[in-house]
């Protein structure tokens, strides 16, 4: 799941 | 973008402007914990050390440089202009409780074992226990002038409105961030409490008072 979190998130 | 992450970010953007503005109308930070703003201004800069490296969005881009400055505009305020009007006597909760715990996990519980991810785990992990000496002042005192309790409302509900976000994503992206979705879960529970008595005696007009 690690690689599909895309930390586009505040 | 969806729609429950804009109005999360707005409520979360609208509780800072409200706590300004209650520092500047009141000329006072009296109930508000400087270790919660502290730890905000540490959650900020260690989650978006990103703005070095990757680029968002220009939404993003402004939202996090707002985020950080903001944070440290309050911290700036409340140890110049408002000192005096800040009562460190009753803002005791011990952060080392916090800050411990939360190194090791992210230690643990990261997605990389790099630096920045590391970083980027222990804001997450941060921020949903930063509220904790806020929360603690607030159980002290047994009462909140009612512009505060606005502020921690915007604050809570910045955080409810991010588990829809994130529901919404996983059904539509097929995004899912377990570090985030842990975290803010615990996180908006801490405000359950606050909200029982926010919503019974604050939106009925009557004065932020905990039960003796």
């Amino acid at each position: 799941a690690a690689d599909r979190h895309t930390k586009d998130e505040l | 973008m969806n729609l429950f992450r804009f109005l999360g970010d707005t409520a979360h953007l609208a509780s800072i402007l409200v706590l300004i503005h209650k520092m500047h109308t009141t000329k006072s930070c009296r109930g508000i914990s400087f270790k919660t703003q502290a730890l905000y201004v540490a959650v900020f800069v260690t989650r978006y050390l990103d703005l070095f490296y990757r680029w968002v969005s220009l939404y993003n881009f402004f939202m996090k440089l707002f985020f950080i400055g903001s944070s440290c505009y309050i911290l700036f305020l409340m140890k110049t202009k408002f000192r005096p009007t800040q009562d460190p006597a009753i803002d005791t909760f011990r952060i080392e409780y916090l800050l411990g715990p939360c190194t090791v996990i992210a230690l643990i519980f990261n997605y990389k074992f790099s630096p920045t991810e590391i970083l980027w785990s222990f804001s997450i992990f941060l921020e949903s226990v930063a509220i904790l000496p806020q929360l603690f002042l607030l159980q002290r005192t047994g009462e909140a002038e009612t512009i505060t309790t606005h502020y921690l409302a915007a604050l809570g509900i910045y955080r409810a409105l991010y588990i829809p976000n994130w529901i919404y994503r996983y059904f539509t992206e097929g995004v899912v961030d377990p570090i985030a979705i842990t975290a803010g879960l615990v996180q908006t529970g801490l405000y359950i409490d606050f909200f029982y008595v926010y919503v019974t005696k604050v939106l009925q007009g009557q004065k932020f008072e905990l039960p003796a």
